[in-house]
This record gives structure tokens, sequence and C-alpha cells, in this order.
């Protein structure tokens, strides 16, 4: 465990939290894309499996419950229990263009052919396009509340702090994997534009809305 | 074979 891992997990815990406040504060998810939810909840379910097969620590343990259980109680609130403010018009992007490539790639490049290693592979795979709903939807309401532009922050901070982590371990432990940093690097990307918006102008007081 | 390197990440 380094600096950075710690970091980055923090960062991705805190960004759960703050979108589950958010909702529930607010009592409302106008604004979040419940697909990328959707497709989380699916990277964590298919991730974790390995909570069955291998012990870690309890810190692995623990943090992978609380991650699996953020992201169904996320679902929840969007499709059950606020319903109602779910902004389901602008949450249009087409699933199976992200799930066919990513089961597809999944089954072509893994590690080895096994069900729990191909459910590890998609998970990863699928983690790095499933906020792309939610950046669609931003983009075709051409604006987001501030709460969830720090959502997404911590959300990208968290996958670029493991890219910190993953040089480190190169060169503490000579470990890579190259399928989660290939994937992580595409994940990250995904974020630069945003990142750059957030800074220019949430940091600065603003909203952020596009142009 | 599993890779406990690889599983310790979340």
């Amino acid at each position: 465990m380094n600096i950075f891992r710690i970091l980055g997990d923090v960062s991705h815990l805190l960004a759960m939290i703050i979108l589950l406040v958010k909702i529930w504060r607010s009592k409302s998810c106008a604004g979040i894309s419940g697909k990328s939810q959707i497709l989380f909840a699916l990277v964590f379910t298919t991730r974790y499996l390995d909570l069955f097969t291998i012990f870690i620590s309890v810190y692995n343990t623990v943090m992978k419950v609380i991650f699996l259980v953020c992201a169904y109680i996320t679902v929840y609130m969007i499709y059950m229990k606020f319903h109602k403010t779910f902004d389901r018009e602008h949450d249009s992007f087409r699933l199976e263009f992200l799930l066919v490539p990513v089961t597809g790639l999944s089954f072509l490049e893994n590690h080895s052919f096994t069900p729990l290693e191909i459910l590890w592979t998609f998970s990863i795979y699928l983690e790095s396009v499933a906020i792309l709903p939610q950046l669609f939807m931003i983009s075709k309401t051409g604006e987001a509340e501030t709460i969830t532009t720090h959502y997404l922050f911590f959300l990208g901070l968290y996958r670029a702090l493991y890219l910190a982590n993953w040089i480190w371990r190169y060169h503490t432990e000579n470990f890579y994997d190259q399928i989660a940093v290939v994937s992580g690097v595409v994940q990250t990307i995904f974020y630069c534009d945003f990142f750059y918006l957030y800074v220019t102008k949430v940091l600065k007081g603003k909203k952020l809305s596009l142009p | 074979t599993m890779d406990p390197a690889k599983h310790d990440e979340l």
C-alpha cells in the first residue's frame, strides 16, 4: 500500500459519498445518469467476486463491500426511491454501444480464459467507459450542478492517482498489470476535458455550463 | 491461478 493507492481509494469513496449525499439532501437525482450508476454497480459486482475466492486483508474486504453497497444504494435511489426526479429523457446513451465491445474484448484479451478472470477483465474494461453516459448527459443538457462536478472530479482523481500507484508499484515491486494500466489510462483521458472545465470554471465559483 | 497483487487493488 502506497500513498497514491490510499489517496486514490479515499477519492473513490469520497466521490460515491458526495453523490449519495447530493441525492439524499436534495431528494433528487436530477442531472445524474442512472445508466452510468448501473454500469458502476455492474463493474463492482463482476470485479469483487474475488471476495468469495481470495482473502487479501480486512481493509480490502471492507472497502469492496462498502463500494458494492454504495453502488447499489445509488441505483436504488435513482430508479426506485427518487425515480420521479430522474431525468430519463436526457439519459439516452445507448448502453449496448459500450456493453457489446467491452464483452467482446474481455473474451479476446484476458489473462486466462476462465469465468472469474473474464469477469474481472470485463469489469476493468467496463469501468474505463462507465462514466460516458454521465458525460454524454452533461453535454446534452449543457450544464451540471456544482456538487455533481465535485463527484466527477473525485471519481477522475481516483483513477489518476491509481496511475501514479501503478508507476510506483512498477518501480518498487516490479508489478504491473497491462490490462489495468491501459484501461486506467483510457479512463483518465476521458476526464481530461472535464478536469479542464472544473479548474477553469467550478474552482473559480462559476457553474459548469457548456457553450 | 490467482494473482494476489491484482486482487489487492480496488
